[in-house]
């Protein structure tokens, strides 16, 4: 029943529906082009779900603003005065979302550079000493959550590595 | 003779793939379309 | 059977329970992963027949909801024109633990997950069918549009849990809306189109894979063309059907612009279900070319094709040519005629009785012909003749310049031609110079032999009424809206220019002032 086109391509075994006379497809169609489906049919919430939520007091915001879907935006925030604090803010705390692969975006074009292993970002201190085609060694600033050993005070900061050999397949 | 196909709503010279933002057969419109991003299992920190 | 006792009553409550999970803030990994295994320790998931049970009864309870829905949220006095709004809660709750299961179920069991897919698509395909055949006109497609929305978004995410498996999935979402395909469920049509084009759909299946996903495409295509072919026979189209046909368009431009191969390599498919009216909508598919290909104007002043380095080069064509020949078991007698030329067994003179449709078929076909059959004996034909032609200057002691028309001549192929073109009556000549024109495309060897054929047989008959058609079947296609395949330009164009057809004397070109014209500004018009 599907003329030149042999049916040879497999599928599951469902039971082939009756094949309709010309006049039923077309009352069917005729009643399918009133309830089409619509725009919204198609469109899913961009529900952004917070990893650890918080109870935001209503006078807040309830959801997100969608400027922090805007590329530009994230460029802004990548510049002075601001910093790139904002944008390891948004890489490590908005996990697989659109604002962290623009944070990432933007983070590289500063020639930060992320490590897969370490889950790191890294910047270049200066020229490495070393470079080959799989690794390049030198001082590098670095990105962390530093608990200090007394165990008082911690929180994200940017620290100074040296003698760092940055393997390049662990580079993303 | 036809219809005049550069009025379906489809920019037919784009040099951008159409189906990226194609919403549907019944619209004129492109989709608003989901931005096209891919996270990288790695940025996935625990 | 029915189902168990108070089968229902639990399939209810544990969808209750997974709204809940879903309701969760956050991400709920592990209540759903529990969730799961709760599943496949209740049994639920082993795909047997208590598994269709299970998705049956969910596929009715999200259906019956979202329906319920249709009254409340869109007030009693809703006009059936106005689109309902529906709620997909129990849809979209029911939709993700399809993805669910395929992220969370057990890992050893990697390939059953692909097996679950399939074992509830099945399900949902069987229950979409029994539904639209229940309830007919007043069927809503809606709910299920939603809930394969939902499927293809998730499960052609790149999310890890089903990134290795995602080219089977495709496949079983190809085979669903196959079996689901306007002839099968016709009151599921423009959902079917819409789900078919989605972007989460159509660029995937026919992207990477090496093309694994084009016959699947194809044959989605197809389904869609038979269901609309009755319908578009006429010119006038009702409401309805030039809706769904606008939507068809659409979709052929897109692939056009982005997957042009596609639509080159499987034109003599599609070719055999447009019907011969849709001019434009098979101009589309006609007018593709490869991508890495520049067009060399047609209207370019003393354009020499012969001399253009694609046009050498064969087609690739990845439909079956000769499967209606050999299905009418034609194909032997035209090999053995090809090869030796003998009168064998009448074969000439019974050529035209053998593409004629038995009067049954005819009357569902709306023709007497059978055109599938004309154009699988047309491109073979020619095709063969392509081989003996390259074998011949291939093997030649002295080269043989490919632009002396000489070459052509190989006669077997153009007795049948000529024979075709002298004995049938006026339907079956256009169907047969249509079968040839279909070839007409970006510069390649088919194109070539065919502007050929089309211009000889011009050339050589002795009767107007065969010009006059030729000549019609070109213009048809030349005077509806672009796009216009460039291989029927420059047919056209050598036909009006080169004085060797003495176009512009002949009779028909003057039968009435308006066709003057017309002729007048289409020969401006291609320069």
């Amino acid at each position: 029943d599907l003329g030149a086109i042999g049916d040879n391509l497999g599928g599951p075994t469902v039971t082939a529906g009756p094949m309709h006379d010309q006049l039923y497809n077309l009352q069917m169609l005729e009643a399918a082009y009133h309830k089409l489906p619509q725009p919204k049919d198609s469109e899913r919430a961009r529900s952004y779900i917070p990893k650890h939520p918080v109870a935001t007091p209503s006078s807040y915001p309830q959801v997100q603003a969608p400027i922090v879907n805007n590329p530009a935006f994230w460029e802004r925030l990548g510049m002075e005065p601001y910093g790139a604090d904002t944008l390891f803010f948004a890489f490590y705390y908005q996990q697989n979302t659109y604002q962290q692969y623009l944070a990432a975006k933007e983070l590289k074009k500063q020639s930060w550079r992320f490590h897969k292993k370490y889950n790191t970002w890294f910047q270049r201190h200066e020229e490495p000493k070393v470079t080959t085609d799989e690794y390049e060694q030198g001082t590098y600033v670095y990105f962390d959550f530093h608990i200090a050993n007394d165990d008082l005070q911690h929180g994200w900061c940017q620290r100074i590595k040296t003698e760092f050999t940055f393997e390049y397949n662990y580079l993303e | 003779l036809g219809i005049d196909l550069l009025t379906l709503g489809l920019n037919l010279n784009s040099s951008e793939d159409l189906h990226k933002t194609f919403s549907s057969p019944w619209s004129d419109e492109p989709a608003k379309g989901d931005p096209e991003f891919v996270v990288p299992q790695c940025y996935y920190t625990k | 059977e029915p189902d168990p006792a108070g089968f229902r009553d639990q399939v209810s409550s544990l969808l209750m329970e997974w709204y809940g999970i879903c309701e969760l803030p956050g991400a709920n990994d592990v209540a759903c992963s529990h969730f799961i295994l709760k599943l496949h320790q209740g049994g639920f998931l082993k795909g047997d027949d208590m598994t269709d049970r299970f998705f049956r009864c969910l596929t009715e309870f999200a259906v019956a909801h979202c329906l319920s829905s249709e009254g409340i949220n869109s007030g009693s006095a809703q006009s059936s024109q106005q689109p309902q709004s529906l709620s997909f809660l129990a849809i979209d709750t029911y939709a993700k633990l399809l993805f669910s299961i395929l992220k969370y179920g057990p890992v050893e069991q990697g390939s059953s997950k692909l097996l679950v897919l399939q074992r509830i698509m099945a399900v949902t395909i069987r229950y979409i069918q029994k539904d639209a055949e229940d309830k007919k006109a007043s069927f809503n497609p809606r709910p299920y549009f939603r809930l394969f929305i939902n499927w293809l978004l998730d499960l052609n995410s790149s999310d890890p849990a089903v990134d290795g498996a995602s080219f089977q999935i495709l496949v079983t979402f190809s085979n669903a809306f196959h079996a689901l395909q306007p002839l099968k469920v016709p009151s599921f049509s423009f959902a079917w189109l819409e789900l078919v084009s989605h972007r989460s759909f159509m660029p995937k299946i026919l992207t990477g894979n090496s093309q694994k996903g084009w016959p699947y495409f194809q044959r989605l295509l197809v389904d869609l063309f038979q269901f609309m072919e009755p319908f578009l026979r006429n010119a006038e189209l009702g409401v309805p059907v030039h809706f769904l046909y606008k939507g068809t368009l659409r979709v052929l431009l897109v692939l056009l612009h982005d997957f042009p191969e596609f639509l080159c390599d499987y034109h003599f498919t599609f070719c055999d279900v447009i019907p011969p009216s849709c001019i434009q909508m098979r101009n589309i598919i006609l007018s593709a070319f490869p991508r890495n290909m520049r067009l060399p104007d047609p209207s370019t002043p003393n354009l020499k094709i012969d001399l253009l380095a694609e046009i050498s080069q064969s087609p690739r064509i990845l439909s079956e040519v000769d499967a209606a020949l050999k299905a009418k078991q034609m194909k032997a007698d035209v090999d053995e005629y090809l090869k030796t030329r003998q009168q064998v067994s009448s074969f000439l003179s019974e050529l035209k009785q053998r593409l004629l449709l038995p009067p049954s078929e005819a009357a569902i076909s709306g023709t007497r012909y059978d055109v599938p059959l004309i154009n699988s004996l047309v491109l073979y034909v020619g095709m063969q003749a392509i081989q003996q032609l390259q074998a011949r200057t291939a093997h030649a002691q002295t080269p043989v310049n490919p632009a002396s028309l000489a070459v052509f001549l190989i006669s077997a192929a153009l007795d049948i031609f000529q024979t075709l073109i002298v004995e049938l009556d006026t339907e079956g000549r256009y169907l047969f110079l249509n079968a040839v024109a279909n070839q007409l495309r970006y510069p390649n060897t088919h194109t070539h032999y065919f502007s050929f054929v089309l211009l000889y047989l011009f050339a050589e008959s002795n009767q107007e009424i065969i010009q006059e058609q030729i000549t019609r079947v070109l213009f048809e296609r030349l005077i509806v809206n672009r796009p216009h395949p460039w291989g029927l330009l420059i047919t056209f164009i050598e036909l009006i220019k080169n004085p060797r057809y003495n176009f512009w004397n002949r009779s028909f070109i003057r039968c009435a002032p308006e066709i003057e014209k017309l002729f007048e500004s289409v020969a401006r018009s291609c320069g």
